[in-house]
């Protein structure tokens, strides 16, 4: 059991700090173990630093920050254990423009080996998409369901960073 | 995953057939659709410990009430569709069907029959959980991530962290 | 103090009712104690119903219904016992365009008695405000503030729930 | 509210005097920028119970820590700026500032000073609690809502619920 865990730590570990890094573009994130000798007498601690920032505590972090440190977790895990497919609601709610478009390109990239469903309301993440569909309500509380809406009448974009730098 | 099919789960008072195809597929639409209801649909039939993690208080809270107008529904059904054409679910079919029936039952209030089917043939939670095992499919894995749950990663205890670990292992 | 209670309670509940309708464009809205005859036996239940559909328990409302009827309650608090300003730091999260454009116009129209400050990423939130306010990071993890944002330059637009239909 | 002023508080690493204008006042910006602080700066002056409501173990990590190449700050001081032409605030004054200073105290390792000033004259936490009493301002009213926390009403139970009406009653 103890074996075990270990494993899974010292696997997920390079691929946690790899896609952190790549969807923060620059942080660094890292797994460690409150107590490396007996791993059952502590808990396991994430570290994370979004860039040009130094090491808070974890619930330092913005609301976005944390949502793309749980997508790195995520995503790490698929690289270890993927599962054959995901299901994602509103994960992109605290992101800005730009974080929502980087993680929804995360997710094409994985979309090639397992299936991922992504329910958003934001159009930056929608048209990374392979499909769309629309749920709406029709009369007396009836969800309707059309299979592929066109992109281009979702006309939301989304506020570009650099502008309001 | 090919398929999810839905009849009279909150909602979705008809029965729909919604083809899940490969690949990335976005969900959208207003406030309110139904489109967290599918997610819950998902998680009913994978057999969640709890009724709460579906927002729902008694089995029979999830078949369809009719709206304001309409009659409500004596039952739910929802079907999960997955190919098995490499075998990954240990049994011998090219494409699993797994089935979960929540009905009222009549004359006990709020009294309820639940059934569970593979491939049309009656069977129980416990083969559910066999048959998805191996598949690494669950209702509580890593890779389903219901509303307002994103930061739960990050927000979580170092002790619950290392036991989602722990499952994994 | 029980004759306190009942006379807030007596006093907020038409506001919700008024509020909430608005807000949903059709739906109703209550106060009830668990304990009419001593309201300290028991809590206070919130009851909403969107239009089109039935009475359900509060949890089974959907993300977006959830955030409205808080904000009714907000707004609802506001008429009855006015605080001189409001700090609401991304209510929209989880609300569609059609939503969040109502819950800002509510702010607008709530703004002319109090002094309310809105932190939001929805551009259909900011178009409704009176003064937007840049916030960025620089360098070394330095905060820096731009006071007039050009609403030009925020380019988002949202979903028009027409169009999903 | 007429200005909020920020030295050295959280990412605020310098001075900055945030003037507060009448009406609907939007706030945008990328994730990470320091929106949130702002708010938790006026939440840190009207005196929280505790200081996990501001996202701090301590009190000294609310002080700028200079970044990733920068020097650490020694202090973080918070003003608040209100208009009291119509004295709403028991205070013979035309504008009240609310000032609370936090710093490093030397040579103790997450020591700390924490002091409060009202119009720059030191004061106590209890001074500002009078004060703001009857202006209908606290940390802990309906009129702040933190981020994450738009759904609390819905979510609370009702008994939390029939406590915040009492508070206001
Ligand atoms: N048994 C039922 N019969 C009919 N409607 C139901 C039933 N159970 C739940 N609902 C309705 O389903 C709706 C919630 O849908 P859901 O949570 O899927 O919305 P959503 O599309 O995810 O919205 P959001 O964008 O706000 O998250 C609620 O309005 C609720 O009243
Ligand atoms: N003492 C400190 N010194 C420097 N930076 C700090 C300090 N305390 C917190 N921070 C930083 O402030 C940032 C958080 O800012 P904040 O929560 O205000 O962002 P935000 O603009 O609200 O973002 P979001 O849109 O994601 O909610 C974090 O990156 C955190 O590291
Ligand atoms: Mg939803
Ligand atoms: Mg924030």
């Amino acid at each position: 059991k103890k074996q075990g865990l270990l494993e899974v730590i010292h696997a997920l570990q390079p691929n946690f700090a790899t896609v952190y890094a790549e969807i923060s573009e620059g942080g660094e994130a890292s797994l460690e173990l409150e107590n490396g000798e007996d791993p059952f007498a502590g808990g396991l601690l994430i570290r994370a630093r979004p860039p040009e920032k130094r090491f808070h505590r974890l619930e330092a972090l913005s609301g976005g920050e944390k949502s793309l440190v749980s997508m790195a977790f995520i995503f790490a895990l698929q690289r270890h254990d993927p599962s054959p497919f995901y299901l994602l609601d509103e994960v992109d709610q605290n992101l800005d423009a730009v974080n929502a478009e980087r993680v929804a390109r995360m997710v094409r990239m994985n979309a090639a080996s397992a299936q991922f469903i992504q329910i958003s309301l934001r159009k930056v993440s929608l048209k990374e998409a392979d499909h769309i569909v629309g749920v709406t309500m029709g009369h007396n509380g009836l969800s309707k369901v059309i299979m592929q809406v066109n992109l281009d009448e979702v006309l939301e974009e989304e506020i570009p960073q650099a502008e309001t730098a | 995953m090919k398929e999810i099919e839905l009849e009279n789960f909150k909602s979705f008072g008809r029965r729909l057939r919604l083809p899940i195809l490969s690949g990335y597929t976005a969900i959208t639409g207003p406030n309110g659709g139904g489109k967290s209801n599918i997610s819950d649909a998902v998680i009913f039939v994978l057999g969640p410990k709890s009724s709460r993690v579906i927002r729902a208080g008694r089995l029979t809270d999830l078949i369809y009430d009719g709206g304001q107008g309409g009659k409500p529904a004596d039952y739910c059904r929802v079907s999960l569709v997955f190919d098995n054409e490499d075998r990954t679910i240990p049994l011998e079919a090219g494409e699993v069907r797994l089935t979960r029936y929540v009905g009222r039952s009549k004359g006990v209030k709020d009294g309820y029959n639940s059934y569970f089917y593979v491939n049309g043939r009656k069977a129980a939670l416990a083969d559910f959980d066999t048959l998805l095992a191996n598949a690494r499919i669950s209702a509580e894995g890593y890779n389903i991530v219901q509303q307002g749950d994103v930061q739960g990663i990050v927000d979580m205890t170092p002790l619950e962290r290392r036991r989602v670990l722990e499952d994994i292992a």
